[in-house]
């Protein structure tokens, strides 16, 4: 069963101008984190199972905690996978998709079936590569694209080496 | 060397050949060039000194001195262009680097800046500030959403209900951005979207500045009792400045509808398998 009540409640205790501007001891900067964390577990539960109903079909969803740090499992491990865009605005927008892939050549195909626009870009310095593509929502509604892993070649995106600079 | 630029149909930035850093943005469609230079600099935190016994800490933003020190002269650069995305990677230093990032259709420039660990071995508490300045007359003003309420005028060294002996020449001039903060001449306008609540400010007509980490060694005595210190090796902080560059009557519909998308940014979730494709009706 989903909840989103929990969040709700670490989001009230979040308002507190402690939790905002770093003005509180380490241990209860700890304590928000922790409330937060847990009230995000439920309400995890309760955005799959809208996502199953609104979509129907009963998937495995997964939502990345980590995206700040571009690690994902799902999309960094995963042949095929389903990447779906919530829009939480009321008008429809675009907006260029990120995902931490491993490695290869990708096939992203939009909610019509057709393919888009896709590349995989090497970062410079990490080693690290992430697919892009272009994602159109509807307002206050989903996407949902499909992504097909069709080659496990290294990927070779424009990128050149690091430029000396005077020094000073 | 030949000079580094990103461009869209939209706009141009270009950066300078020797430090690295931005130099201007174009925006193309509207015949509008600033030269713009944005890098990162660190206020050293007061300790104290013979005005004042007051530190820097949790409540506190007090620096010894009220010019700030800059990260690094320059920054290596490197510049990634697809179809989809141009991006210039600048690293500062070990512990500072920025993403520039333009993608097709966009009418903004994208900086994803990543700070930290803070060295604080010297024991010099510090302030990080991401710093643009542009040769635009803004006569001590600029602007900022404060309270996420609504745009407030914010005038250098001045309160509007009483009279200001401004002791902070620049804690003094530091206010609360949520979301934005602009510096306008009246013809063009410089506005920065923030991913998150942010101290900023206008210390020098042109120049607009925002914090964007901090640590510090010494508590400010306000009640928390403790340095606003991280454990261990310290912590690293990324985050995301949006830069628009309009005419000072056009710029509010650009802010404002970035602005929205950016707070109430579309989610992305993964599931695994094939899955059917959806149609929206």
């Amino acid at each position: 069963y989903g909840d989103s009540a929990p969040l709700n409640e670490a989001m009230a205790v979040l308002q507190h101008h402690d939790a905002v501007s770093g003005t509180s001891r380490q241990h209860v900067a700890n304590d928000y984190a922790s409330q937060l964390a847990a009230g995000w577990g439920p309400c995890e539960v309760l955005l799959s199972n809208a996502l199953a109903k609104l979509s129907g079909s009963k998937e495995s969803f997964s939502i990345c905690r980590d995206l700040n740090i571009s690690f994902c499992p799902v999309s960094q491990t995963s042949a095929h996978f389903q990447v779906i865009v919530y829009n939480p605005l009321g008008r429809k927008v675009d907006q260029m998709v990120r995902l931490p892939v491993s490695e290869g050549l990708f096939l992203v195909k939009d909610p019509r079936d057709k393919t888009v626009p896709s590349k995989v870009v090497e970062l410079p310095n990490t080693g690290n590569t992430e697919l892009l593509f272009p994602a159109l929502v509807p307002a206050l509604g989903f996407s949902i694209y499909s992504v097909t892993q069709v080659s496990i070649r290294r990927p070779r995106a424009h990128l050149r080496q690091p430029r000396p600079q005077k020094s000073r | 060397s030949p000079i580094l630029s990103i461009k869209n149909e939209y706009l141009q930035a270009t950066f300078h050949p020797d430090t690295g850093f931005l130099r201007t943005i174009e925006v193309l469609d509207r015949k509008l060039t600033l030269a713009v230079s944005q890098a990162f600099f660190w206020y050293n935190a007061s300790t104290g000194d013979k005005q004042s016994d007051q530190a820097s800490g949790a409540y506190i933003f007090r620096p010894s001195q009220a010019k700030p020190i800059p990260v690094s002269h320059w920054a290596q650069t490197q510049l990634v262009k697809t179809a989809l995305v141009q991006e210039v990677h600048q690293n500062f230093s070990a512990w500072c680097s920025q993403v520039v990032r333009l993608y097709p259709g966009q009418r903004h420039l994208e900086l994803e800046w990543t700070v930290g660990p803070i060295p604080v071995g010297d024991k010099w508490g510090k302030e990080v500030i991401s710093r643009f300045d542009t040769p635009l007359k803004t006569l001590g003003v600029f602007y900022t959403d404060s309270n996420g309420r609504e745009i407030l005028e914010r005038r250098r060294d001045y309160r509007p209900s009483w009279d200001l002996n401004q002791t902070e020449p620049v804690a003094g001039n530091y206010y609360p951005v949520n979301s934005r903060i602009y510096i306008t001449d009246g013809k063009m306008q410089l506005t920065v979207l923030t991913d998150r609540s942010q101290g900023g400010s206008s210390l020098r007509d042109g120049s607009l500045e925002l914090m964007v980490h901090r640590r510090l060694l010494k508590d400010d005595g306000r009640g928390v009792g403790e340095a606003l210190l991280e454990s261990g090796s310290g912590v690293w902080v990324r985050g995301r400045h949006l830069v628009l560059l309009d005419t000072a009557h056009e710029a509010a519909v650009g802010h404002r509808l970035l602005a929205e998308k950016e707070l109430l940014a579309p989610q992305v979730v993964l599931a695994p398998g094939r899955g059917s494709s959806y149609h929206h009706k």
